[in-house]
This record gives structure tokens, C-alpha cells and sequence, in this order.
């Protein structure tokens, strides 16, 4: 009974606890309870914040100067990076582009063998090297190749890493260094992978790996489970990034554009 | 009313002070912040929060030392040991061991994707190796890409074979991974599935019929350390459909607080065996709940 002082009343809990079991989080759920619990229509009124939280939608085009598009993939451990590889391949090579892709992990245990069978699958060219070799130089290569073949994409998988891991974050910012190195201006994009199920600790993992490499964006995969991805919110109003893809699945064609409105409308059941 | 403002007015000359829910509301909110903020589920933390205030309310609890010293501990400080000591009760004992008694004694790995199975595998085949048995790694994830070969890198490492047949279905491998279990001797097999949907008709399926076949003394059910919300539902699932004996948090090196610890163990009533800490094979550290419950109250 005393827990309900957070929320004017019963209707307000219950409009609470739908937005803190999507992973919102208390802070957001409470600010945006107290916001729209006055309104006529209070699940309008949030869906409007909600809305608001992620920021208005920008379309992600493939850009028209000469290529190629350099995109690096970085994220927590088990996040689904090589997979969401996997898939923007696919998608670009159906679309004609020629893509190729750095298997700049040579960390994890068959990880370059993992991402040379998305290769296969997506008609993608593949620069990789020995396990324990250095990322950077892996990514560098891959970024030299690209040009050098005239591709439209590099993409550059990186090994998964915990945002606490200091040496590990440092790695990552020598990996882009390296790519800039290649071309000047590399990497166009800094996509961060987060695991749609993520809870709290989605803000932390947005902030480290933004201060490491310099996010352009996120990509929220396994939002074809039950979790709702709630935590994204937080993320995308704290650190201004639009979130550009959505994973829904295991196979190449499980990729979509993020489509907010309907992100929202999932959040709120 | 008067009774009441006298009683605790006699309790403050004693030192001590009455925990009644006025007492008692602050350091709830305070608390139920904290372990939402930590991925506790939220009927979890209702329930968790109404059984100790219940538990508490009522006590007289010292504030101040002999001699009126202060002894700087509120009521609300006595309400948060109170919690702590819930938290460890709840998802206590620590990790109990193993059932190892079989011949073969067969382990089953489950859990969604990425959660960390397949490294817990080789953590498990590490770990048992030191300690005198002879294990065997099953692969018979045929979903990912190259899980196979992941799996066979981790048994190389730690000289622990790995069956593991290029065309067999899960099922075959698991049951022919425990044939050659007891054909060759090895006395514990550690079988990693694919990572899977608990709504996923289909691979549930498939893992039930695993289970339904080997008939393990342990199934594991696997979980990332920084999973939200969805904790609650997914564990109710996989135990619904696999009844699993207990569970592995892994990633708990990093900065996410494990609340889902708490929410797996209070919604399936099933232990926690083990924690990862890391991504290197010798990671894996026995439960003990006085870490996690720290960590989780924040
Ligand atoms: N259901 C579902 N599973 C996914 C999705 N994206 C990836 N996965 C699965 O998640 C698991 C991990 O994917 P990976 O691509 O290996 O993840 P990663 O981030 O590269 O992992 P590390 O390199 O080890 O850090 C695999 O089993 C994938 O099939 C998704 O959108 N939905
Ligand atoms: N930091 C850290 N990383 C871990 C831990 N356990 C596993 N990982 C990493 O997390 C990623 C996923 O681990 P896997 O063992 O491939 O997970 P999985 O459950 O088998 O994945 P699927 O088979 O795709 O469902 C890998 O990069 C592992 O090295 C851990 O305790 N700490
Ligand atoms: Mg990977
Ligand atoms: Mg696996």
C-alpha cells in the first residue's frame, strides 16, 4: 500500500508496471506516468512521450558519394554482431551492391569461421586473418581492400567485449583508429549492437561504447522473443543516437528498418 | 494516538525505535528503486518487498549504543539488513554441487541466444576435469553457423573431447554423444544446444525431446547476467516445458546487476548452480549467494 504513492492510483500503477516490464526502466516509467496521468487519454499521452523519448525518426539511405560505405559493428559479448553482419550483407547484396566484410574478431573461439559462412550466405567478399592476430590490422586490410576492389560496403565485425573491460574499450578505439588510417574519414558508421532483451544495463553499455568509438547509431536485435527492448528508450534520449535497424530473428532476411511508431505501440502492448 | 507518540517516546529513551510503516516507507521506495534499477522483476519486487515489510514491521530495533551513544543506524538502515538478509536466504543455499552419480552422468545445457552456453560448456568440462572425472562435449547445436567448430576449439584447449557428426540432427547427437560416452568410457557428458526462443514451438520441441531421451541428472538453464524484465517470463517457460534443476548466470564481470537472479529463483524455485566471470575457460565459480545479493541490493 505504501508503494502506491508512486503513482496517484491504481490505474497510474498499472500503467507503471506495463512500462517497467518493457525494461523502461523506474526513472523513465515514473516521469513519464506523472507527465500523462492527468490526461484524458493517459496511454495516448505516454505513447506521445514515448514518441518523443526516441526522437523524431530519420530514414538511414545508403549514401550516394563514391564509396565504399565503411561500417564498423561493436557491442557486448553474445549481443548478435556477427549475425546482424550477416544480415546488412544480404541486404545490400540483394540490393547490388558489392560488399565485403573484415573478420576483425580473431578473439573468440571460430568467430572468423562463423562470419565467413554468413559471407557464403550473402555473396560477400571476406578479408580475414590467423586467430590472435591483431584486430587492427584485420580491419585495416579490410578497409584497404575495399577501396582497392572498388566495394560499396566494408563491414568490420569486432569480438564482443564487456564496456567495463578498459583495455579491452581502448582495443576497440585502436580498431577505428586503424580504419581512418586506410581511408580518411573511415568508419562512416559506429553501429552499436544491443541484445533486445538487455535491461538497465543498456544506458552503460551506450555511453562506454560511445565514449570509446564514437556511436553513429544502434541496432536493437532478438525483438522477436518476448522482451519488449524498453531500455532503449533511455538510450536513444540519453545520448541522441538513432537507433537504425531492428534484428528479428536468426536468418539474413530477419533485418528491418527501425520503425518507431511500431516500437512504441510493441512497449505498450 | 497518545499511546502511540508515548510509547515511542519511551522507546527513544531506551535507544530504540518502533519499525511501523511510516517508519518502514521510506527505505521501501528506496529499496524497490534499487532492484528495479538492478532488472529485479517487478511482481518479484512487490512480493520480495511485502514479505520482509511484514517480516519487519512491529520490531523494535536498537538506534542508539549503550550510554546513548549514537550508534548512526536508522530504522531504515535495519530495514535494508533486513532485505539483504531476505535476498541471501532467497536465493540461497550456496551452489550446491553437482549430481555426478551417473554412468554417464549427462548435463543439458538450454538457454536463449548468446546467453553463453556453449563457454559454459567448457567451463563445466574444465572444471570437472579438475577435479578427476573424464567429461565429453556434445555439439549438437546445428543451428548456428560454425558452432561446431567453436565448440571443438574450446575442448582443445582443455584436452576435453568433443563428439560432434557433421549432418546428425540435435537429437541424434545427443543420444549417440552419451553412447560414446559409456562406449569409450568418459563419465560426464556435457551436451550444448542451440540458443532458442522459450516461444519457439518448434526448437522447444526439439530440446524436450532431447531431454526426454538422455534423460539428464542435471539441466542447466543458461543466463546473461545483464538480461531485463524478460527474465521472469522466459525462465517460467523453459521450466514449464523442461523442468531444468538449476541455472547459470554468466557475464558477471561486467557492470550489470543480475537482478533476473532473483526473479528466476523466486519464479522457478530452482538453485543457482554457478556464475561466469569471464570469457577464459577458468571463469566459472561455485554460487554463493552473499556476492550476488550485495550486488543486486546495490
Ligand atoms: N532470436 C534471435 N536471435 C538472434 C538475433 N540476432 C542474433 N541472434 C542469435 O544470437 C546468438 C549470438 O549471435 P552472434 O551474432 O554470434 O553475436 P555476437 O555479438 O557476434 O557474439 P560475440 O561475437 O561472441 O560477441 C546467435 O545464436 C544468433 O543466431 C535476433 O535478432 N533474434
Ligand atoms: N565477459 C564474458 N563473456 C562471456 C561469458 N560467458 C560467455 N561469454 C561470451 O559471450 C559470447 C556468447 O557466448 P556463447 O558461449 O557463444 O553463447 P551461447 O549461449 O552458446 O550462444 P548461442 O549458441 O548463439 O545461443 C561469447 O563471446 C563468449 O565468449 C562471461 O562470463 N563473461
Ligand atoms: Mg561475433
Ligand atoms: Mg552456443
Amino acid at each position: 500500500a505504501a508503494l502506491r504513492e508512486t503513482a496517484h492510483d491504481g490505474r497510474a500503477q498499472a500503467l507503471e508496471d506495463v512500462l517497467l516490464q518493457a525494461d523502461v526502466g523506474l526513472k523513465t516509467a515514473q516521469a513519464l506516468v506523472a507527465r500523462a496521468g492527468a490526461a484524458d487519454d493517459p496511454v495516448e499521452a505516454i505513447r506521445r512521450e514515448l514518441r518523443a523519448l526516441l526522437g523524431e525518426p530519420s530514414e538511414w539511405t545508403f549514401p550516394t558519394r563514391p564509396g565504399p560505405l565503411v561500417v564498423m559493428i561493436v557491442g557486448v559479448t553474445g549481443s548478435g554482431k556477427t549475425t546482424t553482419i550477416g544480415k546488412l550483407a544480404r541486404r545490400w547484396t540483394n540490393e547490388g551492391k558489392r560488399v565485403l566484410i573484415g573478420a576483425a574478431d580473431t578473439f573468440r573461439a571460430a568467430a572468423t569461421e562463423q562470419v565467413a559462412v554468413w559471407a557464403e550466405r550473402a555473396g560477400a567478399d571476406l578479408v580475414r586473418a590467423g586467430e590472435g592476430a591483431d584486430p587492427g590490422a584485420v580491419a585495416y586490410d579490410a578497409t584497404s581492400a575495399g577501396v582497392a576492389r572498388g566495394m560499396d560496403v566494408v563491414l568490420i565485425d569486432t569480438a564482443g567485449r564487456l564496456q567495463t573491460a578498459r583495455p579491452l574499450m581502448d582495443e576497440l578505439s585502436k580498431v577505428r583508429r586503424a580504419m581512418n588510417k586506410a581511408r580518411s574519414g573511415a568508419p562512416d558508421e559506429v553501429w552499436l549492437v544491443l541484445d533486445g532483451t538487455v535491461g538497465q544495463n543498456a544506458i552503460s553499455q551506450a555511453l562506454a561504447f560511445h565514449e570509446a568509438t564514437a556511436l553513429t547509431g544502434v541496432i536493437v536485435t532478438k525483438l522477436d522473443g518476448t522482451a519488449k527492448g524498453g531500455a532503449v528508450v533511455a538510450v536513444a534520449h540519453q545520448t541522441g543516437l538513432p537507433i537504425r535497424w531492428l534484428g528479428l530473428g536468426e536468418r539474413a532476411e530477419d533485418l528491418r528498418p527501425f520503425d518507431r511508431d511500431a516500437f512504441v505501440d510493441a512497449i505498450l502492448g | 494516538v497518545v499511546s502511540r507518540g508515548f510509547r515511542s517516546a519511551r522507546l527513544a529513551l531506551q535507544g530504540k525505535a518502533e519499525l511501523t510503516d511510516a517508519a518502514l516507507e521510506p527505505a521501501l521506495r528506496e529499496v524497490r528503486a534499487s532492484l528495479l534499477e538492478a532488472d529485479v522483476g517487478v511482481s518479484v519486487v512487490a512480493d520480495f518487498l511485502e514479505r520482509v515489510r511484514v517480516r519487519s514491521l512491529g520490531e523494535i530495533v536498537p538506534i542508539k549504543g549503550p550510554g546513548g551513544t549514537d550508534l548512526r543506524v536508522t530504522p531504515q538502515d535495519w530495514f535494508i539488513k533486513a532485505c539483504y538478509d531476505e535476498l541471501v536466504e532467497l536465493m540461497g543455499p550456496s551452489g550446491r554441487a553437482l549430481r555426478l552419480d551417473g554412468k554417464p552422468t549427462v548435463i543439458l545445457l538450454v538457454g536463449l541466444q548468446g546467453s553463453g552456453k556453449t563457454t559454459t560448456a567448457g567451463k563445466l568440462a574444465r572444471w570437472l576435469a579438475s577435479q578427476g572425472r573424464k567429461p565429453l562435449l556434445v555439439a549438437a547445436d546445428v543451428h548456428r553457423p560454425a558452432a561446431a567448430d567453436q565448440l571443438v576449439v574450446l575442448g582443445r584447449r582443455i584436452q576435453v573431447p568433443v563428439f560432434s557428426i557433421k549432418g546428425m540432427n540435435a537429437l541424434q547427437l545427443a543420444t549417440m554423444g552419451v553412447a560414446q560416452a559409456r562406449n569409450v568410457g568418459r563419465d560426464v557428458v556435457i551436451i550444448d544446444t542451440a540458443g532458442r526462443l522459450a516461444i519457439d514451438g518448434p526448437l522447444m520441441e526439439e530440446v524436450r525431446s532431447i531431454r526426454n531421451a538422455v534423460d539428464p541428472h542435471e539441466t542447466l538453464f543458461v543466463t546473461d547476467a545483464m538480461i531485463g524484465q524478460d527474465a521472469v517470463a522466459t525462465a517460467a517457460e523453459f521450466d514449464r516445458q523442461l523442468d531444468f534443476t538449476g541455472f547459470v548466470m554468466t557475464k558477471l564481470d561486467g557492470d550489470a546487476r543480475g537482478g533476473a537472479a532473483l526473479s528466476i529463483k523466486a519464479v522457478t524455485g530452482k538453485p543457482i548452480l554457478f556464475l561466469g566471470q569471464g570469457e577464459s575457460l577458468d571463469k566459472l565459480e561455485a554460487f554463493r549467494p552473499e556476492g550476488l545479493a550485495q550486488r543486486i541490493l546495490g
